[in-house]
């Protein structure tokens, strides 16, 4: 990206930038494709892998309009982004799983199903990329990402810690993990749908009534569907997105990303600068993606992972908090899909040893440049935050907060004036 | 007859995604019609060698 280089003053074969293909272990013929930028502070701050969701979205949607360095001009040229996520962190972007972005396979039965085989690929990469840069293998370790890698997430957060207690491979220092507008628990997230929608004066309170007879056979589907089931989880999905798709026949074009706009195109959103950026000739000669062909979001991917979806994931979630690995949830305030309320109420509603404080603590404001811009709960190893003035991606609606919010995180001063564990011990 | 509680009773025009799930229903035994064709390997990926092939770019 030699125009990029003469922006930064920084000589491009300094930048950092890497581009690469994992050949996965336990597959037919996967390889995953994968974008790292060394920090621009420091190498030796955290390592932060982002997952993007779908199932089946690429990563290049979040490093060019989200969190990654730099964002595409409507020339093609990239310009800088002041508060890419590389400036406090070691940042990794990661197609996955197989078959989503650049990432491919020439084996059919090398697409995953369910998140054992996600989270497994997912750790074996890590392990491979720590061996490739063990300069970085000691530095703190953050999983972040957003959406339908609020499945995603937790999973490879219990198997990189599975991974340490049983002393396999390469330790990862992994200290928190990070959930933005995700899916985790959609028995609690599709009852919200409606609750939300009512609030947010998408529906009626007639339509409430009306869609809200969906919810009990919902919930039943997807008690069938447990966290194990398959045909009963594809069935719960049907009837559950019932509930979604009945508030969307009366919102019309809404973006259900961002109730405040329109839907355009397919993904709701125009991507198309990055399509076209990622298919010139001298952008995959530099990424060494050859032929590939690349999809922002691959529909083969997103129907293999169908029997996924209505799985709930919070339950692997309390033994990693409880074992003081760090957990925030934020969720932008106008997103329907994966709303903050159905966010907030699995999280207040996780059984582990600090909910009863938790709950019983108000939200205050999360303070960015002296302007509240989110409201905040936080509690020994959990934090919940409600950012203001953003839809379903948050660092592109709110890049400076998002950026500060990380920050923050990673050096747990999320919530510095918020009472912790030890101070309420002292009051009693 | 199976007597339904109120509360799981569904409205009479309630109306289920029939086409959508017979549309899954036929494809999950089959693998999907806009699967990629088999994809060319960039060159120099030879399938053997080392796990991780990563180059910086400028």
């Amino acid at each position: 990206f030699p125009d990029l280089a003469a922006q930064s003053g920084i000589p491009a074969d300094e930048l950092g930038h890497h581009a690469g293909y994992y050949r996965l272990s336990h597959t037919h013929d996967a390889r995953m494709f994968y974008l790292f930028f060394e920090s621009r502070n420091s190498k030796k701050d955290p390592v932060v892998i982002w997952l993007t969701g779908g199932p089946g979205c690429s990563s290049e949607l979040a490093v060019f309009y989200e969190n990654g360095p730099f964002t595409i001009a409507n020339n093609l040229s990239l310009v800088w982004n002041d508060y890419g996520w590389d400036k406090v962190s070691n940042l990794l972007f990661v197609d996955q799983p197989t078959g989503t972005g650049f990432s491919y396979s020439s084996d059919k039965r090398d697409l995953r199903h369910n998140e054992n085989g996600v989270s497994n690929d997912l750790y074996d990469f890590m392990q491979e990329f720590f061996s490739e840069h063990p300069q970085l293998a000691k530095n703190d370790f953050f999983i972040t990402g957003e959406s339908y890698a609020g499945h995603y997430i937790p999973a490879f957060a219990s198997r990189v810690h599975q991974g340490n207690k049983n002393k396999e491979g390469i330790h990862i220092n992994l200290k928190g993990f990070a959930i933005g507008n995700g899916l985790t628990d959609p028995a609690i997230q599709y009852k919200a749908y409606t609750d939300y929608a009512l609030e947010m004066g998408i529906i009626q309170e007639s339509d409430y009534r009306r869609i809200n007879k969906y919810i009990p056979p919902c919930e039943l589907a997807i008690n069938l569907c447990g966290t194990t089931g398959s045909a009963a989880c594809v069935a719960s999905y049907l009837v559950c997105n019932t509930i979604f798709n009945s508030i969307m026949g009366i919102a019309g074009k809404t973006n259900y990303y961002d109730i405040r706009k329109q839907c355009e195109g397919s993904l709701c959103y125009d991507f198309s600068n990055m399509e076209k950026f990622l298919n010139l000739k001298s952008v995959r000669d530099d990424l060494g993606v050859g032929d590939i062909e690349f999809i922002s979001c691959s529909p083969t991917v997103y129907q293999a992972m169908l029997t996924d979806w209505m799985r709930n994931l919070e339950v692997g979630i309390p033994a990693l908090i409880e074992d003081g690995i760090n957990l925030l949830v934020y969720a932008g305030e106008y997103d329907l899909i994966c709303n903050w309320l159905g966010n907030s109420r699995w999280v207040h509603a996780m059984e582990w040893s600090g909910q009863e404080a938790f709950t019983s603590l108000p939200a205050i404001p999360f303070v960015v440049d002296e302007e509240e811009a989110g409201q905040l709960k936080s509690y020994g190893s959990l934090s919940f935050l409600k950012v203001h003035d953003a839809g379903h991606m948050v660092p592109m609606d709110q890049p400076k907060v998002a950026l500060e919010m990380l920050k923050r995180w990673m050096q747990g001063k999320l919530a510095e004036d918020s009472p912790q564990p030890s101070d309420l011990a002292a009051d009693m | 007859s199976i007597s339904v509680p109120d509360d799981l009773r569904l409205p009479s025009n309630a109306n289920f995604p029939i086409t959508q799930a017979e549309k899954l229903i036929r494809e999950l035994n089959l693998f999907p019609k806009d699967a990629h064709a088999t994809p060319t390997p960039p060159s120099g990926d030879s399938g053997t060698g080392p796990r991780i092939v990563e180059k910086r770019f400028g």
